[in-house]
């Protein structure tokens, strides 16, 4: 595996606070964590009815997705195991090496 | 033998400095390869000269591409840019237009530490790699630490964070090569380019403030007719327009350092998508991404000759 398989289940979230209390409470849920922000680049950046895509761990997900749901902020998950999407994304390129 | 490069893959750092020597060696009449100083690992920054040799001191474009690491889809870009610019350069009157009264300076790779340890350590790799003796943290955000309200809102000052703005405006090694040469050649540079992903967005002066440039008109003029280039190619509508309001605010960031020291075209290209891959852009969207990139980028080139 790519990265000794280190993404294997982690996952992107896409988030979309709504109004200035769910734009607080992400920033409480995220900011302590140890995310990796994709957009915008940080907690502090984090506004209303802007997208925010969040790598969040395989180990911290379980606990993201029940703290989004309790607060009933509207999310998804683009890329919900990331390790699956670096090898297909490199895929192409060992494909290219065999070729 | 016809040396064979497959553009529409990702490449790895060795590859892609291979590949500016052999561009260097096919391409002589076209291409010029140099270094405009070392990495914090020692690596050389490589920057590649294209146009048609002059004696006249010709304007300039400066492209940048791969500021922040896991941003693959920038220096796909700028290896397919040189491609097309070159290959293009007898079958197409606009583009030999530009190569004949333009010098374009492009640099694959901006971040070399960083892209390489985004193939080989952690594909999300954002920062330079350069060491804080009092922090286990690594890098600085590159595009946080030119010296222009440098380390205000929009940045960070933990070493820790993913936008840390550095010790001290320069402090990357990286940053203070390009800034050193584009302080040397500024009178000639009237264009200054950094792709960056994902937004799909074209942004300009100023990102520290809400304030309009000086010359917003012809800079604006510029923006749409990329943007509308670049539509033209597959439909996609970027946006544009100041980073401070298109985006966000953040300061210590290249376009605005560039375009205060008289620049006075800067622009940041955010690439595709808008997250459905982010980051990990399909290899199959390389093609695409590049050939729409080209066109506006040409476009803003083709401003800078016009008088506005």
């Amino acid at each position: 595996f790519l990265y000794n398989n280190r993404y294997a289940g982690d996952q992107v979230f896409r988030i979309h606070p709504k109004n200035d209390d769910e734009v607080q409470t992400l920033k409480n849920i995220l900011g302590p964590m140890q995310v990796d922000f994709w957009q915008p680049n940080s907690a502090s950046l984090i506004c209303q009815n802007a997208t925010v895509d969040v790598h969040v761990k395989r180990n911290d997900t379980p606990a993201v997705h029940a703290r989004l749901k309790q607060e009933h902020i509207d999310y998804g998950v683009s890329i919900s195991n990331l390790q699956k999407e670096i090898e297909k994304q490199s895929g192409y390129r060992s494909s290219r090496k065999r070729r | 033998s016809e040396f064979q490069y497959d553009y529409e893959v990702y490449h790895s750092l060795e590859e892609i400095q291979s590949w500016m020597f052999e561009m260097n060696r096919t391409q002589a009449h076209l291409v010029d390869l140099f270094s405009v100083g070392k990495s914090y690992e020692g690596r050389p920054l490589y920057v590649l000269q294209v146009g048609k040799r002059s004696r006249r001191q010709k304007k300039a474009v400066w492209i940048d591409c791969g500021v922040h690491a896991r941003e693959w889809i920038g220096p796909a870009f700028c290896q397919w840019f040189v491609r097309e610019a070159v290959s293009s350069y007898q079958l197409d009157s606009g583009m030999r237009r530009l190569l004949n009264q333009l010098t374009f300076y492009i640099m694959p790779v901006f971040n070399v530490d960083g892209y390489y340890f985004s193939w080989t350590k952690d594909r999300f790799w954002r920062k330079t790699r350069s060491k804080n003796h009092k922090f286990h943290c690594r890098g600085v955000d590159a595009n946080r630490n030119w010296k222009v309200k440098w380390c205000a809102q929009g940045a960070s000052t933990h070493p820790c964070d993913d936008t840390y703005c550095g010790p001290f405006p320069e402090s990357e090694p990286e940053v203070k090569a390009v800034a050193k040469f584009l302080r040397k050649h500024k009178k000639r540079v009237k264009a200054y380019i950094s792709i960056h992903a994902y937004a799909q967005m074209l942004l300009y002066p100023y990102s520290y403030k809400y304030t309009t440039i000086p010359n917003f008109d012809c800079v604006e003029s510029a923006a749409r007719s990329a943007v509308t280039a670049l539509y033209a190619a597959y439909g996609l509508k970027y946006r544009y327009g100041p980073a401070s309001t298109t985006l966000y605010i953040s300061s210590g960031s290249s376009i605005d350092w560039a375009y205060k020291n008289g620049i006075p075209y800067t622009f940041a290209f955010e690439l595709r998508d808008t997250g459905h891959f982010g980051f990990l852009l399909p290899e199959s969207l390389i093609g695409p991404t590049c050939t729409e990139t080209t066109r506006a980028v040409k476009a803003i080139a083709s401003g800078v000759l016009k008088k506005c």
